[in-house]
């Protein structure tokens, strides 16, 4: 691999480069190469290039195991969109809504910021532009009682599919944490048969601290996958191979782009492709 | 944190007799992992270290008592001097109106910091007018006004159909017949590799010649932001880095990678969601930040 012609120290070196440098995070990328190099002493792998063929298999592996695309139930169908500040949640939803609404399925949103100036106004020129009914409230009314309306609503429209926009909160911020746990709730209880689905929203140009996030988004609200937003830029977003492996919630979907179309599922084998090119 | 780690490596080393070169070396691994795990760029963390290891791989550390104490010392020395000395300030223009540009990738805080810096200005007793330089995202003119109407300052629009060259001589024109003697221009997010937007920031610099031109660098931004604001600073004349969400528990080592290779100071942090939530940037607090 990379004209390197033998094994050697030189090697595992540019690899552990590559690797931090597409933010896998130093702990994964080290403990990862120590295994590849007791790999290639014990199966005595001359040729560089079979060692990286190796390593890259077992980093789609990582990310391939128990994989789920995301994928609609014949009942009503709720996603909740949960993440930090600006990472692309709001434009993530609408993206969702219009692979859904090109297979002829009824789609809604519940405009569950009620805090973020614009918020309630973003999401209504997203409805506009695809057809998609939004449920809300006023600016600064309680997110989970648009929750609650949107699940009323939804059922009474026989909606196939309700997705809940939630407003950006640091993972550190407790009190936040609470508010999305009493939106799940609500949500939960007046649609227990419905099947639910609560979408972690990451930014590829994340760094380490994207660990933290997955971790205590899904302590507070059990995150079912993960959407990994801004992959048309130069970051490689490589932090999901630390996520999967550690926390083993599972990649879903992508974003590509600012518009509704760039929204593509989650290809274990391009990605390792892109986290090395 | 990196303190102890440092400390407990080399007593370690030590107890087998005096340290040599080869143990500073094996230690300061430790402060690579640290400033790593602080998101710093690769790159920039590879010439700290080495830059770390000339001063430390002599007399003083290796034959004191407290060689942890010692390493510290140098590193937190030598991080300082990198984040900068000096608590960097707005320029104003000597002829009004000072025109301050905002850029950035999306949603790393722009809008919200217009917001910040309108309502910071004011209080210093500027006149400030905020310009809705974002013709693309869904809302965001409303999200700018809306700020504007909560901080009782005027918002300068021309809707979305014109470019943001004519929004921003417009915002001038607009200034300089309603005694504002700030504009704060919002722009929209956009990708450093993407040509186009690119160019429409770097016509916006050519017909304006703004006091400031702040890149808006999210704190949990990883190892990409070398190559951000590389890109941004080439393009355009970044004269200032504006850090935002530093509320949350990211160490921020961005700062460091952008400041490393762009030689720009930061100016400000973000610190909350709220308008009062805009703080000056003190570059100790970050260096130890950073360290962990
Ligand atoms: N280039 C690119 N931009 C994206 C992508 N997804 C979202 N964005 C942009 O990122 C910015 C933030 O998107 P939002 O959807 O408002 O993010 P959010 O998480 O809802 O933000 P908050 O509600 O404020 O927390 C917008 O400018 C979007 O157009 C993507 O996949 N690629
Ligand atoms: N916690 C925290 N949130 C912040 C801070 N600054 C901005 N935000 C939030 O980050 C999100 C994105 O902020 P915006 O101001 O919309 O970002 P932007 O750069 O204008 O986004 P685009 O115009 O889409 O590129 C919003 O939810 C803001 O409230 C900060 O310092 N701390
Ligand atoms: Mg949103
Ligand atoms: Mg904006």
């Amino acid at each position: 691999f990379r004209g390197y012609s033998k094994i050697d120290d030189e090697l595992f070196t540019e690899l552990e480069e590559l690797m931090v440098q597409a933010d896998v995070g130093i702990k994964t990328t080290m403990d990862m190469v120590e295994e590849l190099r007791t790999r290639a002493r014990e199966e005595e792998i001359e040729d560089p290039e079979e060692l990286f063929t190796e390593f890259q298999e077992k980093l789609v592996q990582i990310l391939k195991s128990d994989f789920e695309p995301l994928e609609l139930s014949a009942d009503l169908n709720i996603i909740i969109m949960v993440g930090v500040n600006g990472v692309g949640k709001t434009t993530t939803m609408a993206k969702i809504a219009e692979r859904y609404r090109a297979q002829d399925k009824k789609v809604m949103f519940a405009a569950g910021d009620t805090f973020r100036a614009g918020a309630i106004e973003q999401i209504e020129v997203w409805g506009q532009r695809l057809g998609v009914e939004v449920i809300s409230q006023q600016a600064g009314s309680d997110a989970a009682a648009v929750a609650y309306d949107a699940v009323q609503a939804a059922k009474a429209r026989n909606a196939d599919l309700l997705i809940v926009d939630t407003a950006g909160r640091l993972h550190t911020q407790k009190n936040l944490m609470k508010e999305l746990q009493k939106v799940k709730r609500v949500i939960a209880q007046e649609a227990p048969t419905a099947h639910k689905e609560v979408l972690l929203v990451l930014d590829a140009t994340t760094g380490q601290n994207a660990i933290s996030q997955a971790e205590l988004f899904d302590e507070a609200v059990d995150v079912d996958g993960i959407a990994l937003t801004k992959l048309d830029g130069t970051a490689k977003g490589g932090i999901v191979v630390a996520i999967k492996n550690e926390l083993g919630l599972p990649i879903k979907l992508i974003g590509v782009g600012e518009e509704a179309e760039d929204l593509q599922d989650f290809d274990p084998d391009q990605f390792v492709e892109a986290l090395f090119s | 944190g990196l303190s102890e780690k440092l400390q407990n490596t080399l007593n370690r080393l030590k107890g087998k007799g005096k340290l040599n070169e080869n143990d500073v070396k094996e230690a300061l691994k430790e402060v690579k992992m640290a400033l790593l795990e602080a998101d710093v760029n690769y790159k920039v963390v590879k010439d700290f270290v080495s830059r770390v290891e000339e001063r430390a791989v002599g007399k003083d550390v290796m034959e004191s008592l407290t060689p942890g104490q010692q390493v510290i010392k140098i590193v937190n020395e030598e991080l300082s001097e990198l984040m900068g000395k000096e608590r960097s300030k707005l320029e104003f223009s000597p002829q009004p109106p000072t025109v301050i540009m905002l850029c950035g990738l999306q949603g790393s805080g722009k809008t919200t910091t217009a917001g910040k810096l309108a309502k910071k200005l004011a209080a210093d007793g500027k006149q400030p007018l905020l310009a809705a330089g974002d013709i693309y995202r869904p809302a965001a003119i409303d999200q700018l006004q809306q700020l504007g109407e909560e901080l009782n300052l005027p918002v300068f629009s021309m809707g979305d159909e014109k470019n943001p060259v004519d929004i921003v001589r417009g915002a001038i024109s607009y200034a300089q017949s309603h005694g504002r003697d700030t504009v704060i221009l919002d722009t929209a997010g956009r990708l450093h590799v993407d040509r186009e937007m690119m160019q429409e920031l770097e016509d916006i610099e050519q017909e304006v010649n703004p006091a400031e031109t702040l890149l808006v660098v999210d704190a949990m931004t990883g190892q990409d932001a070398v190559n951000v604001a590389r890109d941004f600073d080439e393009i355009l004349n970044i004269t200032g880095l504006i850090l935002t969400k530093l509320d949350g528990d990211a160490r921020g080592g961005a700062a460091l990678s952008i400041k490393t290779v762009t030689g720009k100071p930061v100016k400000f942090v973000g610190n909350g969601e709220k308008l009062e939530d805009l703080e000056p940037f003190y570059p100790e607090r970050m260096a130890s930040r950073i360290l962990g």
